[in-house]
């Protein structure tokens, strides 16, 4: 999935860096000093629905287009993550023990069209 | 709303930079929160020495992942206690109460320093929560001549929280050689300065099921 450029209206992953000073969060999470905050935005219409990404093989290329020349009845498709990483912190939780612990599905790494 | 400006997906007004990044900092913090099953930012009361937090650091592997769904904790005494007698003296640890059925794995790490004479003979025991007196559960032993930190294995079953995820562990010291005592040696062995506080290492299994499970949006 391409990360979108300002002019890109079709769904693509938008890449946002955010650092724990930032949030003024240093204090208690002690790693890492950021992540990736991505999320998912744009346009899905109907020849990508189902789609796994704009830079999808030639066949379901081709399928696309097909699927274009044959508009079926409009059904919503939606711009959303398909492939998603777990973020390990290292936390000082409210009793002040050392916590390690990786949450699932933290960053999102490819968006497509449901 | 203008069609010219609508959000491709949304069909909202799309953001300038600046609003779009207040909300993705909004964004982050609730779903960090979440992702720890917070309800707030935990407020650090006791800043922890920084010797401490950088062994704690060391101890924790950062690098590692941890496998999933399971969590590593690293908890320091938070009362040391050495005026209950010569030979004995208690070390309170503040757990978290979601921890203790999922508990799998315990080691308490004691620093025995150089100056330290002879051989050290310690007994492990877990208290309820008065001042020990009466019911103890007997957990751990250990003898050593060396100096240094010392891992004790605990039963993660005898570390089951009260309610309150109080946990309180009497030391119990004898001496082996004859021509040295024990008078004092809390004082020896139980760091307070920070510097070589005793900590427990404790491994979780993650409490909701399937934790690891991908969940479809």
């Amino acid at each position: 999935t391409p990360t979108c450029e300002p002019e890109t209206p079709l769904c693509c992953r938008r890449d946002h860096y955010v650092d724990f000073q930032e949030l003024g969060w240093r204090d208690w999470i002690l790693q890492p000093e950021g992540y990736q905050l991505n999320y998912c935005s744009g346009q899905c219409p109907p020849h990508l629905a189902g789609s796994p990404g704009i830079a999808a093989s030639f066949h379901s290329a081709v399928f696309s287009l097909l699927k274009a020349n044959n508009p079926w009845p409009a059904g919503s498709s939606c711009c959303v993550p398909t492939a998603r990483r777990p973020l390990s912190l290292l936390y000082l939780d409210h009793n002040g023990n050392v916590v390690k612990t990786d949450v699932p599905d933290m960053v999102v790494e490819a968006c497509g069209c449901s | 709303q203008s069609t010219r400006s609508a959000c491709p997906s949304c069909g909202g007004p799309t953001l300038a930079p600046q609003g779009e990044r207040a909300l993705v900092l909004e964004l982050a913090k609730q779903q960090i929160l979440e992702g720890l099953h917070l309800t707030s930012r935990p407020r650090i009361t006791r800043p922890l020495p920084q010797a401490a937090l950088t062994r704690a650091l060391r101890r924790l592997q950062p690098k590692s992942m941890v496998p999933g769904n399971r969590e590593k904790v690293i908890s320091f005494a938070t009362i040391i206690d050495k005026s209950t007698s010569t030979y004995r003296s208690m070390l309170t640890f503040q757990l978290s109460p979601l921890w203790s059925h999922h508990l799998y794995h315990a080691r308490l790490w004691l620093h025995v320093p150089p100056s330290f004479p002879g051989t050290l003979y310690l007994r492990i025991f877990r208290c309820g929560t008065t001042r020990c007196r009466g019911s103890r559960t007997f957990l751990a032993e250990h003898q050593t001549t060396s100096s240094g930190w010392h891992a004790l294995t605990l039963p993660s079953s005898g570390l089951r929280s009260e309610e309150s995820g109080v946990v309180k562990l009497q030391l119990e010291f004898r001496p082996l050689d004859l021509n040295s005592t024990a008078a004092g040696l809390p004082r020896l062995l139980l760091d307070t300065a920070g510097q070589q506080r005793p900590f427990l290492e404790l491994k979780i299994r993650a409490n909701e099921p399937g934790a690891g499970r991908a969940r479809r949006r």
